[in-house]
Order: structure tokens, then sequence, then C-alpha cells
């Protein structure tokens, strides 16, 4: 899991995904 | 090679200096008020896991009273390894709640998709006073104890996991930890 | 040209939206829950207009957040002066209540997915409103949607025109390709209240309005994407604001509005679509009269079915 820090009440996590033979950085940004 | 006769161009007019220009020419207040918009593009600097300069210790309780809030369940650690939790949390497709008794097996549970994931949480110390809380996707389990038919899936099909909601159920922790801390 | 069209069909049944993907790149994704104000920020603080949506509670994804959305926001605080507070309550998951709310249409549903020939893709890309599609798979183990990525026609066409060497053979002038929208062309003066504009990019679902002199010259473009400044800035709640005055908010890297002429070829369309970040061409004459419009999805269309 790869975070950031939170800014404005805001939590920034991401997870890079192997899809097939390619890879997807998927970012979730949800409020704290 | 024939793109000699192109009349492709950009209109002179719609360059936002000359726009500006044309706006302060013609005396409108608003061209010497209003601003263009500038998103500064800040590079979002990405660490693993979480960070935390607390006595380790007190990072495991944390995270245990944080699982425990969030009605998770782990695996009993053992002596050797006291800083890696194995977490198990019930996540179906209604309500992401977290499973006060995972094993409980109320029969009507859908056994086809799995319901609880699995997640590895490991302390790790970068340096002196300075650790790092790492998390990571360990699969799926179904409540009912009757194994993933993910066993004959090919190399590709292994990932297609989908990661949301894996990162859905980070997002639920970290905040318990930041709002107990 | 019907060879250069066959090529390029042949080409875009061959391939997959799979195959489109970089080998590595980023999805921006945000939780239903995320509010529409942090939304925006985020948007412009990533440099893109457009994120699929999360919602945790069903563990689905809530279709696509698109500048349509801000659009509907900015006409529902113009109906309802004293809700200012709005952009900053109002959460993701609340869009489509707005939307029901001011009688605008649903967000689209539409999605495909990425092991589906490109081909198929750009034929359902072009019954979406938003030009967008996302490229959604299902998690075998879980049965959980992933969305992979999201397609979208500049992309398609910039593909089209970087890998498909047979676009040089497009030599007839578009003016002959019955492609350029001509009829009742809608468009506004510089003084023009930026409400009309933004009512009429909704009621003509346009995503761009050319701005003209008194002699119909074409001077700018007001365009869907502009609103994201306008509510950036919170300048959108002066109703009396011109449209010329919300054009300030611009930023100053906008690479300008892109013309063409009636005799101009598909095959220097697409080399400029290539090179270029060019979402339209304005159809104007030697004299930057206003003659026709030809959008992405006016080219994309003749590509996939034209001839």
């Amino acid at each position: 899991l790869a975070t950031s820090s939170i800014k404005h009440n805001t939590l920034c996590v991401a997870s890079i995904v192997r899809y097939k033979s390619k890879y997807v950085t998927q970012i979730l940004y949800a409020p704290l | 090679s024939k793109e000699g006769d192109s009349t492709i161009s950009i209109l002179p007019t719609s360059l936002p200096q000359i726009h500006r220009a044309n706006m302060l020419a013609q005396g409108l207040p608003a061209a010497s008020k209003i601003s263009s918009l500038v998103t500064k593009k800040s590079k979002t600097k990405w660490h693993f896991g979480i960070r935390s300069r607390s006595y380790p210790l007190d990072v495991m309780g944390e995270i245990y009273i944080a699982l425990k809030n969030l009605g998770a369940e782990w695996a009993r650690p053992s002596e050797q390894d006291l800083w890696t939790i194995r977490v198990r949390w019930k996540y179906n497709m209604n309500t992401p709640d977290f499973d006060q008794n995972a094993n409980s097996n109320n029969s009507n549970t859908t056994t086809t998709i799995p319901d609880l994931m699995k997640m590895v949480i490991q302390l790790f110390q970068i340096e002196a006073n300075n650790y790092l809380v790492d998390f990571k996707f360990d699969g799926w389990e179904s409540s009912t104890g009757k194994p993933i038919n993910n066993l004959n899936m090919s190399e590709d099909e292994m990932c297609t996991f989908s990661a949301y909601p894996f990162l859905h159920l980070s997002t639920r922790l970290i905040m318990e930890l930041a709002v107990n801390s | 040209q019907n060879v250069g069209l066959a090529a390029i069909r042949r080409m875009l049944g061959s391939k997959t939206s799979y195959d489109m993907l970089p080998v590595s790149f980023k999805l921006v994704v945000f939780d239903t829950t995320l509010s529409v104000k942090r939304a925006l920020n985020l948007l412009l603080q990533h440099n893109i207009v457009s994120a699929p949506l999360w919602d945790a509670k069903t563990s689905k994804f809530a279709g696509l957040l698109t500048t349509g959305d801000f659009i509907n926001i900015i006409k529902y605080y113009f109906s309802n002066p004293d809700r200012l507070e709005i952009v900053d309550t109002m959460t993701l998951g609340g869009l489509e209540e707005l939307e029901r709310t001011i009688g605008a249409p649903s967000m689209d549903t539409i999605s495909i997915h990425p092991s589906k020939p490109l081909f198929d893709a750009c034929l359902k890309m072009l019954e979406s409103r938003s030009g967008r599609i996302p490229l959604i798979d299902q998690d075998e183990g879980t049965n959980r949607e992933i969305v992979v990525s999201v397609l979208t026609q500049y992309r398609i066409l910039k593909f089209i025109a970087l890998n498909c060497r047979e676009t040089h053979l497009l030599q007839i002038p578009i003016s002959e390709l019955g492609i350029i929208s001509t009829d009742n062309i809608h468009s506004c003066q510089m003084t023009t209240p930026v409400i009309d504009v933004i009512d009429c990019l909704t009621q003509e679902k346009l995503s761009s309005i050319p701005i003209v002199d008194e002699n119909g010259v074409l001077i700018n473009v007001y365009e869907a994407v502009d609103v994201l400044g306008l509510i950036k800035g919170g300048i959108y709640n002066d109703l009396s604001l011109s449209v010329g005055e919300t054009l300030l908010r611009r930023s100053e890297n906008f690479e300008g509005v892109c013309t063409c002429t009636p005799n101009d070829k598909l095959s220097n369309i697409m080399n400029t679509v290539r090179r270029a970040s060019v979402h339209r061409f304005f159809v104007v004459d030697d004299n930057y009269k206003l003659l026709g419009v030809l959008s992405l999805s006016d080219i994309l269309k003749y590509l996939l079915l034209g001839g």
C-alpha cells in the first residue's frame, strides 16, 4: 500500500496492481 | 507529406495573453481583477504504508485497538514474529462491515463470492525512532470455509483482483488510527 | 480515401482497448463520500477533467465524474442562489440527486470490457455524452468490478494518428465529407452572461460554444472544462459575469483554439491530433468568419462509419 500525506482532511492511498501484462497504479481518494 | 497545403492554425485572439490584452483595451475592470487559474501541479509524494515515530509496542497496541474497533480478527502472533499481524475482515457487498465472529457458519452466506479479505500488517524499522507500518493484500477467503475456486485460474486471471476493497479497508484502518491518535 | 478508412477500421478491429493502454499508467478514483469541492481540486491537481467514482457501500463503481456534473452544480446554484454553500457541502454521492432535482440527464452508465475490440469501444463511446467510456473487468475470484482505465475519443484518435500510417491517404477535403456541423451553430458574444452560455451547453448537449463578434468572426470559445475554473475561483456566484470575463480564469498555458478551413483534409487534421492536444476544430473562412464546427466525435464517427 502506498500512501501520501493527509491534506485537507483527505486520505490518498494507492497500490500498483498488475493487470494482465500491464501495471495500473490505482489511486483512491477518500475523506478522512 | 502533403501537410504543406494545411490551413490548420491556432486562433490568435484565443490565446490567454491576447484575450486579456483585448479585455483590458476595452477598459473592462474585471480584466485587472480576475486572475488566471494557477493549479500547482504538486507532485504527489508517496510513502510505503504509514510512518510512525511512536515506541514500537505502542504502535502495535494502537493497531490492535483499531482492528478491534473495526471488528476485524487476526491470527495469534507467534513469539518469533511479534511485528506481523495476519488480519481477516468480513467484506460483503452491501456494507463492508467487519465481522465480529468471522467463523460464524451461517448457512445462507453466499459461498460463491469470497467475503473475507486477508491482509498482512507489518511493522518495519527504517532508522532509530522511525517506523513504517506496511499493509499488504493477502487474498480472499470464504466465511463458509469452502476453498475459493481460484486455484484453476491462469496466471493472468489471478491478477485481475480489484484493488478497491483493499484500498477501502486500508483507508478505514488509517482513519481509525488517525482518529484514535 | 476508402483504402485509408478500410485500413483504420482493420486496425481498430484487430486491436483491443487493452492494447491501447500504456504498459504502466495511473487511474485516479474518488470515493463517493468525497466532497465535490475536494474532487474539483484533485482533478485540477492531476490535470484531469474526469474520474471514476467508487461506492464503498456497494463495493461497485458509481459512474464517472465529468464536467457535466460541475455544470449541473452551477445550474442548480443559479436557480437556488441562497445555496452558495452547496459546492462546499455536497458529496460526489449526492450528484445523482442533484441531477434529478434540476432534471438533468443522468450519468452515463456505458462501459466495455478491456478485451473487446477497439472498434466496439469506439461505437459504444459514440453513444456516451461525455465522450469517454470506462473499461471494466470483473474480478474472477470475487465478482467485483475493476475499472481498469477510461477511454476517451481524444486518446483513441491520437492512437489512430500515431499508429495508422494510412491516415495520410485521407485526402478528400472535409467540406466534401458531410461531417462539419454547420446548421444552426450555437454561438455567443464576448458580453453574453456566462449563465446563458452554460444553459446553452446543457440544453444543446454541447461541450463548447464559439464566441463571435458582430460580423460572425470567431474570437474565442467557451468550453465545458472552463466551468472547473469558474467554480475553483468561486466566481460562479457573480451571476452578471460575462463569458469574456470568465475566460480570464483560463490557465496561462491554454494552447488556444484550433481552426481549419473547408479545404483541409483529414490527413492534416489527424497530423494535428498526433502532435497537439486538440479537442475540436472550428471551421472558418480566410477572414476567420465562423462556418462550422468539427468535433472529435464527428471525426471518429466518420472514421468508423463514414465513406
